[in-house]
């Protein structure tokens, strides 16, 4: 409801795209043996995801010290301390975000690669902590209501999916036959 | 904000450590 708010009737084609991509990118290795391109371009979107939701998270974190909304908020008037509420649901969540991503990539990579990821991870939330204010508007575009809309989708493709019944189930023989970044993107 | 960025990292450093 908040993006349609944001972005009008364009979240339902962005709900729909977020709902169908990861079915198709899961069919398209075994119809045209492609499994290296398709894995290359799902480590790109899991890499802007997951940068673009570390950046969110520094905005989240940064808001009760910037946002004079916020600050009004923690200062008695209206919800009490939802600021720090935020932030605190943000640093909580960020434990099994550590998990996903040394369970992940870590069997897939070498200890390095995985490093480097969380360090990625950290250094988007200090950015998105640190230019908040430029950052703030970007959040509540037009086009960020069409992104939160395709993020919705996906993880609704997400809570769909079992491996074992899914629509993708039969196009081959066991779920470890999937490459392991298509499989990361679905838990995530 | 600093103080909340370094305790969401070290969240962020629970899994792996």
């Amino acid at each position: 409801p908040h993006a349609f708010l944001m972005a009008g009737w364009w979240v339902l084609p962005a709900l729909l795209g977020g709902l169908l991509l990861p079915a198709v990118a899961e069919g398209l290795p075994h119809r045209r043996g492609g499994e290296r391109q398709v894995e290359r371009l799902t480590l790109v979107l899991v890499a802007t995801a997951l940068g673009l939701h570390a950046v969110m998270d520094g905005i989240a974190l940064a808001l009760p010290a910037n946002h004079s909304h916020a600050d009004a908020a923690l200062h008695g008037h209206g919800s009490h301390g939802s600021g720090l509420s935020l932030a605190l649901a943000v640093i909580l969540h960020r434990i099994p975000v550590g998990f996903a991503i040394w369970w992940l990539i870590r069997p897939h990579f070498s200890r390095a690669f995985a490093i480097t990821v969380i360090g990625y991870v950290a250094l988007g939330t200090v950015m998105g902590a640190a230019l908040t204010e430029p950052l703030l508007s970007l959040t509540s575009s037009e086009g960020m209501g069409i992104f939160q809309a395709f993020a919705a989708g996906a993880l609704v493709h997400v809570l769909l999916h079992r491996p074992d019944f899914g629509p993708a189930s039969g196009q081959h023989d066991s779920p470890a036959s999937q490459p392991g970044l298509t499989a990361a993107v679905d838990t995530r | 904000t600093a103080a909340l960025v370094f305790i969401s990292i070290a969240a962020l450093l629970i899994g792996p450590l």
